[in-house]
């Protein structure tokens, strides 16, 4: 249920934090 | 020291490799390396051994005009002197933090001072709507206004503990010790392999001696 959703843990998962990229050669 | 230091200038804003590697958890190799990575990002628009925001923006989406709320925060974070670049020291300290042999209180305060999005010391109602309103438009999932309000009174008043109407650091840490998840994003297990993806500067210091 959507509802049941913890905000924090949605919106961690926001593209923003994908610093994994940088490191794309 | 070798020939290294005498090949060419170092860029604005270089730090000692040993002085860096002491500060965090980076060997001075891994720190090495990511001066390689430094470099290519640092001049992917403006060759000035400065990283931009726009700089930031190309690396993280590959498009130098992609807006994003988290992003932007994660930018004015690294600039730790907000001049609105980011130098080297700045760069690899605040990588530091995603290191995953660093303290996990150091992940809860990043990620704290992240969501502070008006720096007052405490994560607001408001901020946190803000920001799950910027995730739903940059994601494709829809919600209705009732579901929004509800998913974020529901999350505020479970963290704000002491029912004051703010999010404090404790009651953040208190947070995300119940839902460790929270800061799963705090993490950046690439940077165990740094000198793998990066090898070039490594292999030629070897060489030097």
């Amino acid at each position: 249920k959507p509802v049941s959703m913890n905000a924090f843990e949605l919106i961690s998962r926001s593209p923003g934090f994908s610093l994994e990229n940088l490191f794309e050669r | 020291m070798g020939c290294y230091h005498s090949k060419k200038p170092k860029s604005q804003g270089y730090e000692d490799p040993t002085v860096l590697a002491a500060e965090t958890p980076f060997t001075v190799s891994e720190v090495e390396a990511l001066y390689e990575l430094f470099k290519k990002l640092s001049s992917s628009i403006i060759n000035d051994g400065l990283i931009h925001r726009e700089e930031f923006q190309l690396a993280l989406f590959r498009n130098r005009n992609m807006k994003n709320l988290f992003a932007d925060r994660i930018f004015d974070l690294f600039d730790v002197k907000r001049n609105g670049v980011i130098e080297f020291g700045e760069f690899v300290r605040s990588l530091g933090i995603f290191h995953p042999n660093a303290s996990i209180k150091d992940k809860i305060t990043f990620a704290f001072r992240l969501y502070d999005l008006r720096q007052t010391g405490f994560i607001e109602q408001e901020e946190l709507k803000e920001m799950v309103l910027a995730l739903l438009h940059e994601s494709e999932l829809t919600l209705s206004d009732d579901v929004i309000e509800t998913i974020v009174e529901k999350t505020f008043n479970e963290a704000d503990m002491n029912g004051d109407g703010k999010i404090d650091q404790e009651e953040w840490r208190e947070f995300v010790m119940k839902y460790p998840s929270l800061i799963k994003n705090m993490t950046l297990p690439y940077l165990k392999d740094i000198t793998m993806a990066f090898p070039s500067f490594v292999a030629s210091t070897e060489v030097e001696d």
